[in-house]
């Protein structure tokens, strides 16, 4: 474990409590996309199969149990407890569009064709991609809530801190995995845009609201 | 097939 990748989890760590916190204190979840936090959910499920067969470290399967466990909370909260705060009319983003040719995608290009590993593949292809309906949904209503900038930009800087850690084990551990590493690079790229209005306008006290 | 340390990440 380096520094980049302990700084990463922290920053995931963050994005999800902070989620749940502004959802939970102001008992809404406006301007959150439900579509990018099933995503998120389908995500870690079919990533962290390994949780029953595999054992890693306890930080792993702690880790692992509270990505879990946040994601489908934050989807009850959305579609059930606060349905009636939720966004519905702006987040309609189509998720199949992203779901089937990831999983093509995963088929094709894998590391090994096993159930598991193609799942694994698949998580990893679909993460980088599950925030589009987010971005979407903010693009469409022209402006997103201080907090919900928090929340994008450590979730953001969490694959950017990744791919630090990348960086780092290829030199120092001779290691890598290119599956990862490309995925990683397009996730992160798709925020760099948010990262300039937050950098150049949230930061400085302002709202983040799109240009017209 | 996927090498095991990367398995250890999240």
């Amino acid at each position: 474990m380096n520094i980049f990748r302990l700084l990463g989890d922290l920053s995931h760590l963050l994005a999800i409590i902070i989620l749940l916190l502004k959802i939970w204190k102001t008992r809404s979840c406006a301007g959150i996309s439900g579509k990018s936090q099933i995503l998120f959910a389908i995500v870690y499920t079919t990533r962290y199969l390994d949780l029953v067969n595999t054992y890693i470290s306890a930080y792993n399967t702690f880790m692992k149990i509270i990505f879990l466990s946040a994601s489908y909370t934050t989807v009850y909260l959305m579609y059930m407890k606060f349905k009636a705060t939720y966004d519905h009319n702006h987040d309609t983003f189509r998720i199949e569009f992203l779901v089937l040719p990831t999983f093509v995608l995963a088929l094709l290009i894998n590391h090994e064709p096993s159930v598991v590993e193609v799942l694994w593949t698949f998580s990893i292809y679909l993460e980088s991609l599950a925030i589009l309906p987010q971005l979407f949904l903010v693009s469409k209503t022209g402006e997103a809530e201080s907090i919900t900038s928090h929340y994008l930009f450590a979730l953001g800087s969490y694959r950017g801190l990744y791919l630090l850690n990348w960086v780092y084990r290829y030199y120092a551990e001779d290691h890598y995995d290119l599956i990862a590493i490309v995925a990683g690079l397009v996730q992160t790229v798709l925020y760099c845009d948010f990262f300039y209005l937050y950098i150049t306008k949230v930061l400085k006290g302002k709202k983040l609201q799109l240009p017209a | 097939k996927r090498d095991t340390r990367s398995k250890d990440e999240l």
